[in-house]
């Protein structure tokens, strides 16, 4: 389980 | 990535510069309101959370810094620096109403149900209505400034470009985030009747008046 959903976006 | 999401960046970076410069330069945030900087602060310090967790490029984490840098900057400006031009008698939205909402939300329709995820989630919702403080004291004083109607232009049109963006990465990538494109949709709207009065009524005028 990751930390957090990557996000590639700003 | 693609041009309209670089384009977006930069379009949101020059939003940024624009109003820290206008504040510098005149040393003065008359008509700025400062309840929308600090949301804006709010949203940048809980979205790049993920400075700390994971790299995804040098551009990705440059911006991420300069944003949140000059965020804070503007805020001291407003808060501190220049708080004696601050007109708090006309930013009187009520931020509460903006926040309260916003984060329940993020507790309730999320991509995860995770702390870090929660406060990127909260970040999207807040950062769709942040400006409203902003609009709120413009259509209160009846005016804003050449400048501020500028920064307003660049902050709106970034996320325009976002919604092609996700378009384009839709179409090319698979790539969906409805979170970010139902809250993007929504903070562009929240411009329209904005640019409208730019593009009519902005050129060749010191000053854009907004009707009440």
């Amino acid at each position: 389980h990751a930390l957090q959903i990557p996000h590639d976006e700003l | 990535m693609n041009i309209f999401r670089l384009t977006g960046d930069l379009s949101h970076l020059a939003a940024i510069i624009i109003l820290l410069l206008k504040i510098w330069k005149t040393r003065s945030c008359a008509g700025i309101s400062g309840k929308s900087q600090i949301l804006f602060a709010l949203v940048f310090t809980s979205r790049y959370l993920d400075l700390l967790t994971s790299f995804i490029s040098l551009y990705n984490t440059t911006m991420k810094v300069i944003y949140i840098g000059c965020a804070y900057a503007t805020v001291y400006l407003i808060y501190a620096k220049f708080k004696a031009t601050y007109d708090g008698n006309h930013d009187t939205f009520r931020v509460e109403f903006l926040v309260v909402p916003v984060g329940g939300l993020a507790f309730l329709v999320n991509h995860d149900f995770s702390p870090l995820e929660i406060l990127w989630t909260f970040s999207i919702y807040l950062e769709s209505v942040a400006i409203l403080p902003q609009l709120f004291m413009i259509s209160k004083t009846g005016e804003a400034e050449t400048i501020t109607t500028h920064y307003l232009f660049f902050l709106g049109l970034y996320r325009a470009l976002y919604l092609i963006n996700w378009i384009w990465r839709f179409y090319f990538e698979g790539f969906f985030d409805m979170i970010a494109i139902v809250a993007g949709v929504v903070q562009t709207i929240l411009y329209c009747d904005f640019f409208y009065l730019y593009v009519t009524k902005g050129e060749g005028r010191s000053q854009l008046s907004i009707p009440t």
